[in-house]
Parts: structure tokens; C-alpha cells; sequence
């Protein structure tokens, strides 16, 4: 199962639709300070069934939500999506058919996030468990936050264990 | 589920001993299991040390050896079991030019023996012209995010701006 | 004690608003005491907007947008009651370029207002390139550190080397 | 009361005697990681009193003390010396006559240190006093250490208190 895309909409800075494709290899990603990169990383840890809202930088959930900016009010709700392809049909045994699966996580300010995997609505812990069967997830050790490289080598031995269990 | 997690355990230490003498073109490194004698409840324990020096403690390495040393260890899972994608937010920020390079370095080797997409986020132009394609992430209207493709000529203009 | 607080308070405060504006070229930024309506209890909190955005937390604030906003409140301090030694550890590391550039004026600015001796420690060409003067810190024999002095020239010969 | 330089030896990676020289304006300080830059700052930290040993990389105070190299033995001792040029007579009364101010800490292994102000023995306590008049010390918000600039933005408002009263 290979991850292809990324689409966000009033997430955090991303307040217009953004389609962010991720292509095999290497893909650089550059701009001025405060411009959005983390975001991004973000919205994918987001989107895979996040449920800190510290992690992500906030005080609670809503925080996600696009909070306005010079000439553009607040939105209400914010959703990303993410695109995996399934074509070598490795993914959960419910979705053998489908070539394609599409995971979405929509959120509306004061109510709560809602999960969808192919337009069906659905648990958190299941979306949870589709990625971690997928070797990755909201906490996976491959998604290195912003000045927490180093967090690895000063980590005790015991939170140190998940890289194993990720791998076993 | 004991000897799955041994076996990972031992694939992941050959790659990590493996990673390091690369990034540090010598010294030493292993991984260790700690704190109970039954695999399934122990900790993981890192040990290395740079080329020509006695490190007592992995908290006196500096800031640019523990992020090439973190590196080293998330690639190691890697090539034991292949996540689909790895996102590295400015993990080169420590890192002198020397250190850069050897990093970027790995990351080829990498594209070639994982399946994992990478994203880099970096403000460094010698990671930048190591990549296979480049996104600019800009705010014209501030406040609003929006993404570019960019070539490598225009990413200059862009760190510059 | 509580005049004095507060009056120290005061003039902190009025350098920050200063300083965030001329790093971020615009924004706003306040210290509050809160906490306790008795100065000498309550804690020091933070507000700062970066132009054109909406902050509800600081805590929103990117890497390097947060560095900016903590040297900004670090100098106010010195304005208000110059210490003899500042240190700075590679706090350009997370910066673009531009703001390595309004970095280093705000750093040469400090120079002409303020008493304290800056030790910048940097792997940026540019903030070396605005330096009064550099030292190399060396491992020719490994693991062992020695102090040169260098000049810009051989400073970006040591940085690649 | 400024600081004029700093001298030591067997201090972590500087196993030889290194005199560093302190002057006015901007002083920059460069080389490949891993190279000890970051030792420097600790070792002025240590010698204005520094008591936390976590907050100098090591498990024990002793860990400041050169372990040893590829081609050098482990030191016993370590010894960090700062210059203070007092010709203004602003440092404390006891040393108003004295143009210059030289503090010094010294460790054994296994024996803690010792301090001295220009060769008289003194307590810890008097070398924290002695900066902490200065607007300085080992605590100092204006020593930022590798990575904490951001420390100072996510702190809590309680934790932030110090720089005020450093200020007042
Ligand atoms: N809910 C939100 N609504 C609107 N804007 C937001 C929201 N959450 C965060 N932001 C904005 O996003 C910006 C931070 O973006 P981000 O951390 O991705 O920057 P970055 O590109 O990683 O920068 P750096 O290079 O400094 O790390 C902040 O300036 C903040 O104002
Ligand atoms: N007690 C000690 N004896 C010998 N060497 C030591 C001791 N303590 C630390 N070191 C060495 O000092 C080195 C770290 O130095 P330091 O953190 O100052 O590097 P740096 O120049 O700041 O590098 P970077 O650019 O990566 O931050 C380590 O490699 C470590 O082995
Ligand atoms: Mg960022
Ligand atoms: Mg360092």
C-alpha cells in the first residue's frame, strides 16, 4: 500500500484546497519561515487518526481549523484527505477489492472529527488500525516533528520499544 | 511474538552498526535490550560512539551527532521493514555542510533499497539540488497557505525572498 | 521590590513591542503579567502576531517564527538592563535566510546600544559574514578540541572541510 | 563589570589548556559538528556555578572531566578559569580594589569541586552571588543553549518569571 496524495481544506494555514501529491523517492519541500511546511506534516499525522492536540502544536482539537487571517474570516470545519493506492492489494481485507482507498478525517468547530475510508463513515481506532497494520500511523517514529531528531537519542529505553514493535 | 521481536531486533542492530560507520565513515554502534530479561517487556537501549573519542554517555554527543545518529536508527527500521513514507521536518538544520552531504548521501542509498516515499522540509540549497522534485509552500496572500511546484533555479529565488 | 518589578516590567515590554515589529516588519506583540493580581507573584506570559495572521496561541507559532519571538523578548531584556555576556548556540539554525539577515541587524543594532559582549555560535555563512571577529574550533587530533582564530576566507574553507 | 576571557583545561573535549579571549561587539564561533563549540558555552556556564549536571549533558558532575580519546588517556581533573575586568570597581565590595577579577572551579573525579576568587578559596554560593549581581550566571536567560531558543515561547508564564526579575 503506497501513499499518493494529500488533499487539505481549512486546515491550519491551508485555507483554500491544496492537492499535494507524494511521488516515489525524494521530494523536497522549501519556503520562508511560517509559510506551512509543518502543516503539512501535520495534516498527515492528522488525517492518519491523530488524537493529541498538543502534538500538533494546540491547546484542543479545534485549533486544526483555519482561525482566519488578514482579509479572511475563520472557517468552521477543516478536512484532509489521503489517497493510497492499493493496486497490489496489501491493504485491510475489507477494501481487497478496491484499487484505490481514500481516508478522510473532516472536523467541525465544537463538534468533533468524523472518519471516512471510501466514502463509508467509520471509527477512529479503525483508521488507526489501517496504518499501523501499514507499518506507520499519527506516531510513527518516520514522521520526524521539528527539532525532535535529537528526542530519539535522549528517549529512555522503554519509549524506545515502539521503533521495535513498529518493525516486528 | 518473542522471537519475531528478537529476530527485528537483531535485523534492525545489523542495519543501525551498518548506517553509523557510513554517516560517521567509522566509530562504533549497537543496540542493546535492557531492563528485563524477557525481550517482550525490555527497553532498547543505543550506544555509539563517533570515530577517535570515548563517549561515556549518549547525552555528551553534540547536537549535530545525535541527529545523525537519530537518522541512522529510523533508516535501520527501514530497511528491516519499509514504512511507506518518512517525513523529515528540517532534521539538517543541525548539520554542518560535510554532514549534509553524507546525509543526503544516505538518502540516495535509501530511494534505492526502500520502498518509502521521503519528504524532506528543509531551508538547506544543498539538500534542495539533491532532490527529485521540489514544492514551494508560499504565503502571497498572508495569512494562506498555498503549494508550487518549483524547479531548483526558482527554489533559490524563493529561500531568498 | 513591587515598584521596581513593575517598573522594569514596563520597559521590557515597551523594547518587545519594538523589536518583534522591526524583526517581523510589522505584527504585534505584549508581555502580560497574570496570574496574580500581586506583581511580585504572578508569571510572565507572551502575546506576539506575526503580521497579516490571527494568532489564538503561541504555541502555533512555526520553528523559526518562535526563535525570531524569543530573541526579540531576550534583547528587550538587555535594553532594559544589559547583561555582560550573551551566548547564543545556533539559534539561527531554524532561519531562512531573510530572517538571518533582520537576525544579524538586530544583532548589530544590539551591538551599538547595549554593553553586553555576543558569542554567536553559527554554521550560517551568513551570520559569520557579519561577525567582528571568528574562532575555529578544531579536532585535528580526534576527540581533542583546539581554539584558532580565523578569518572570514578560512572560515568558509573550515565550514567545508 | 565585564567578561575578558576564559581559560580551560581537561574541561570535556579540551583536554589541553585553551585560552579563549572575550571582547566587546560580536564574537562568532564556527567549526564542523561535534567539534566541542557547544562545550565552550557549559564551560563558562560551570564556571559561574552551575550545580545541574543533566543541564550540561552528563549524568554526574564528573562527566565534565576529559574522558579520554583515541590517543589520550582519561584526565583526574578539570579546571575552567573566567577574567572579569573590574577596573570601574562595580564588582562586589570585597574585591573594590582589585582591577581584575579572576573566578576559577576546579573538579576532581570523585572529589567535587572547589572555587576560588583571584586564588582566595570561596563557596559556590559566593560565585553565584558574584554574577547574579552581574546579571549573569549559569541560569542566565541571555546563555541560550543548542536548541532551547523556543524553550523561552513554550515555558510556562510562572517559569518566565526570572527574566524580570534578572531585569529588576
Ligand atoms: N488554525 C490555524 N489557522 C490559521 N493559521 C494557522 C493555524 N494554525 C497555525 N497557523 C499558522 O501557521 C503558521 C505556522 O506554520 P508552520 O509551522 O507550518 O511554518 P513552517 O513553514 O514550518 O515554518 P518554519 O520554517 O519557521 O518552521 C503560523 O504562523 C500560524 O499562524
Ligand atoms: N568529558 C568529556 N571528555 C571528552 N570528550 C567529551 C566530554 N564531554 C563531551 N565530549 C565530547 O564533546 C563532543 C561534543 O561537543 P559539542 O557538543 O560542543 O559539539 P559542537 O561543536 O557543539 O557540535 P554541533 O555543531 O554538532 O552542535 C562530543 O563528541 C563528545 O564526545
Ligand atoms: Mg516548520
Ligand atoms: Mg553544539
Amino acid at each position: 500500500m503506497q501513499i499518493n496524495r494529500l488533499r487539505l481544506s481549512g486546515f491550519k494555514s491551508f485555507v483554500d484546497p491544496v492537492d499535494f501529491p507524494i511521488a516515489p523517492g525524494l521530494t523536497g519541500v522549501i519556503g520562508p519561515n511560517g509559510c506551512g511546511k509543518s502543516n503539512l506534516l501535520e495534516a498527515l499525522r492528522w488525517v492518519m487518526g491523530a488524537t493529541s492536540a498538543k502534538a500538533l502544536r494546540g491547546e484542543g482539537m479545534d485549533d486544526v481549523i483555519f482561525a482566519g487571517a488578514a482579509g479572511r474570516p475563520p472557517r468552521t470545519h477543516a478536512e484532509v484527505t489521503i489517497d493510497l493506492d492499493n493496486t497490489n492489494r496489501d491493504g485491510p481485507a475489507a477494501f481487497a477489492a478496491a484499487p484505490l482507498i481514500q481516508v478522510s478525517r473532516r472536523i467541525v468547530r465544537g463538534q468533533g472529527s468524523t472518519f471516512r475510508i471510501n466514502g463509508a463513515e467509520t471509527r477512529a481506532r479503525d483508521v488507526q488500525l489501517l496504518f499501523a497494520d501499514a507499518s506507520t500511523g499519527a506516531n510513527s517514529p518516520a514522521l520526524v516533528r521539528q527539532g525532535q531528531i535529537s528526542e530519539l537519542i535522549a528517549a529512555k529505553p522503554q519509549n524506545r520499544r515502539r521503533i521495535l514493535e513498529e518493525a516486528a | 511474538g518473542r522471537e519475531r521481536l528478537i529476530a527485528a531486533f537483531q535485523v534492525i542492530d545489523g542495519h543501525f552498526r551498518d548506517l553509523f560507520t557510513t554517516l560517521f565513515q567509522g566509530g562504533e554502534a549497537q543496540l542493546r535490550l535492557v531492563e528485563s530479561a524477557d525481550p517482550l517487556e525490555s527497553g532498547l537501549e543505543i550506544y555509539a560512539c563517533p570515530p577517535g573519542k570515548r563517549l561515556t554517555v549518549m547525552s555528551l554527543m553534540s547536537g549535530g551527532e545525535q541527529a545523525l545518529t537519530a537518522t541512522a536508527l529510523i533508516f535501520a527500521v527501514f530497511l528491516a521493514h519499509p514504512a511507506p513514507i518518512c517525513v523529515l521536518d528540517e532534521v539538517d538544520a543541525p548539520l554542518d555542510d560535510a554532514n549534509v552531504e553524507r546525509f543526503c548521501n544516505l538518502l540516495d542509498a535509501m530511494r534505492a533499497r526502500a520502498a518509502t516515499r521521503f519528504l524532506a522540509i528543509t531551508h538547506n540549497p544543498l539538500t534542495m539540488s539533491r532532490m527529485d522534485r521540489l514544492f514551494g509552500v508560499t504565503m502571497r496572500e498572508k495569512g494562506v497557505s498555498q503549494l508550487v511546484s518549483v524547479d531548483l533555479g526558482e527554489a533559490r529565488a524563493l529561500a531568498a525572498s
